[in-house]
């Protein structure tokens, strides 16, 4: 099904979650 | 004074039949509503006060018509006449409007647009006066400055069925959606305002080029973690120092939130919520894109 | 999500239109038409069409090539291919660009404005960010933030592009990983809530000997 693989390939980029440095910092 | 009242109501209606409204205004204000000696009902007060509002209206003269709606202010809460109640309603609403305290006039626009009755006293209420009064909400909701008050009205707007019918909805659905407004979208915009809706203000925009500038900042600032003075002259369309003194203005109402680096030459935009609240959400966004998935895979057989 | 709801019925009825069609200028037109639509970024179901084999071989071959790459491709494709493949109308070319922006963002997070620049052949900073405002982020296919001090796109959401069969491996691979790092967590934290209640009895009972202690402290001392 090629919507259901371009849903669960969307689905994988979204992690990580953020990448900004400012999260960084406040994530450790 | 009874005498005198009826000469001036006959004088009043001449001078309205000519359109002359001010002057049947005035000539109405010279009555004695509050003399000692001889008592005025309530509801004629009332009536002769709206009348008077209705009539500086005309002429688009919203300091005297304050001044008398002020009065029927008083008067309004214990009066059970429906008609009246409605046209203080409106004239009211007008007031706000002209005097540019958009938010307000657009509650009370949108208060109005909701009256479910067809018929009240004599005056019957048509659905097109309707649409005009829910039309007018949304105008001042979009001419209202920028922030969250603005956004909360925005929002009850744009949920209302109603709205999606207007004309104007288009560009409520952008204002709502806080996307940034091109010149054509704001021209033909521009066209549907009144004059005192497009008048100058000292800083040399108008009302509606600052409502507009406005709302492209709160919008860039919902794209952009940060972002040069010149570039955000360029996408406002304006002067690089006049981007910085608005968004400095707006970030001192507390209707922006982010700081300013003059030395950079940047403004840096802050979120509502902090980043690592920001990571719950996007997880949370994740955990719903897995469920909306999962839900697919089971309609589907899978 | 929102983008495969939106663009299903869309697909819907290009699939219906591809698998009736007979003549191939026919199947050339709707693969423009496919191609130039602003809400559809799929082309897969489209290309699984049998009928489009039909252009195989003819003179419209270059169309079903065009598809492909609408549907695994990126401009820096086209541009390496384009004297064998149709001019493209300002719609396919900006339909082209935001499927490159989406295939950038399934490899990073972060994108430089000047990779993109490059790929999207784009001049300056402010045509690229009003691209990205106006026709991805506008659009619903991309979710981020502009930084303009690091010069650079950060990507909240991506909508996910046709998949080549390769990618699939990679796609099982990072699931079973998430998949392990769940249980691996999971497992840590059953550990520390079971270390935990360890030491909430240990110190119960160390604190009832205490007591008795000073209990017992007590008496001898009276």
């Amino acid at each position: 099904d090629h919507s259901l693989l371009r849903q669960v390939s969307s689905l994988l980029r979204r992690l990580p979650a953020m990448e900004s440095e400012k999260f960084q910092d406040d994530f450790l | 004074e009874e005498q005198v009242l009826i000469i001036r109501e006959k004088l009043a209606e001449l001078y309205e039949s000519e359109q002359q409204w001010s002057k049947a205004a005035q000539m109405l204000s010279g009555i004695d509503l509050d003399s000692g000696i001889r008592m005025l009902d309530e509801t004629y007060k009332l009536s002769k006060c709206v009348q008077i509002a209705r009539l500086y209206l005309e002429d688009d003269d919203a300091v005297n018509a304050e001044a008398f709606i002020n009065k029927a202010s008083f008067l309004v809460s214990n009066s059970h006449h429906e008609v009246l109640n409605l046209q203080y309603k409106v004239c009211y609403a007008r007031i706000l409007d002209l005097k540019r305290k958009f938010l307000e006039a657009a509650l009370r626009y949108y208060d109005i647009s909701q009256i479910e009755k067809r018929q009240i006293g004599d005056e019957e209420i048509d659905e097109e006066a309707l649409e005009q009064a829910l039309s007018a909400a949304v105008t001042c909701t979009i001419l209202a400055a920028a922030g969250p008050q603005r956004s909360r009205v925005l929002a009850t707007l744009y949920k209302d069925e109603r709205c999606s019918k207007l004309k104007i909805y288009p560009i409520l659905q952008k204002v709502y959606l806080e996307r940034i407004l091109r010149k054509p979208e704001i021209d033909a915009f521009a066209e549907e305002l009144k004059a005192h809706q497009k008048a100058l203000l000292p800083d040399n925009f108008t009302v509606l080029d600052r409502a507009m500038i406005e709302h492209n900042l709160l919008s860039a600032s919902k794209l952009y973690t940060n972002i040069s003075f010149e570039e955000l002259g360029a996408l406002l369309g304006i002067a690089p120092q006049k981007a910085e003194k608005i968004a400095s203005r707006m970030i001192y109402e507390d209707r922006m939130r982010g700081s300013i680096d003059q030395v950079e030459a940047v403004i840096h935009f802050e979120d509502d919520t902090e980043e690592l609240q920001q990571w719950d959400q996007q997880i949370v966004g994740l955990c719903q894109a897995l469920n909306d998935i999962l839900d697919s895979m089971t309609s589907k057989g899978v | 999500m929102d983008i495969e709801r939106k663009q299903a019925e869309i697909v819907d009825h290009f699939v219906k239109q591809a698998a009736v069609l007979d003549a191939e200028a026919s199947l050339a037109n709707l693969i423009a038409e496919a191609t130039s639509h602003p809400s559809l970024f799929a082309f897969s179901e489209i290309l699984s069409v049998p009928n489009l084999t039909k252009l195989e071989g003819t003179q419209f071959a270059s169309h079903l090539e065009l598809l492909r790459l609408f549907a695994y491709g990126a401009c820096s494709d086209y541009k390496s291919n384009s004297d064998r493949l149709p001019a493209l109308s300002a719609d396919q070319v900006r339909k082209l660009k935001q499927l490159t922006v989406l295939m950038l963002a399934e490899g990073n997070k972060v994108l430089p404005y000047d990779q993109l620049m490059q790929e999207l052949d784009v001049s300056n900073v402010r045509e690229l960010e009003d691209f990205l405002i106006n026709d991805c982020m506008y659009a619903g296919i991309v979710r981020g933030k502009l930084d303009q001090l690091r010069r650079c796109f950060e990507v909240q959401f991506a909508a996910g592009r046709d998949l080549r069969p390769e990618q699939l491996n990679n796609m099982i691979q990072t699931l079973e990983n998430w998949l392990g790092t769940s249980d691996n967590l999971l497992h840590t934290i059953q550990d520390k809530i079971k270390w935990a209640d360890a030491m909430s009895e240990e110190n119960k009972k160390h604190r009832k000997e205490i007591e008795e202690k000073v209990e017992d402290a007590k008496q001898s001392f009276k």
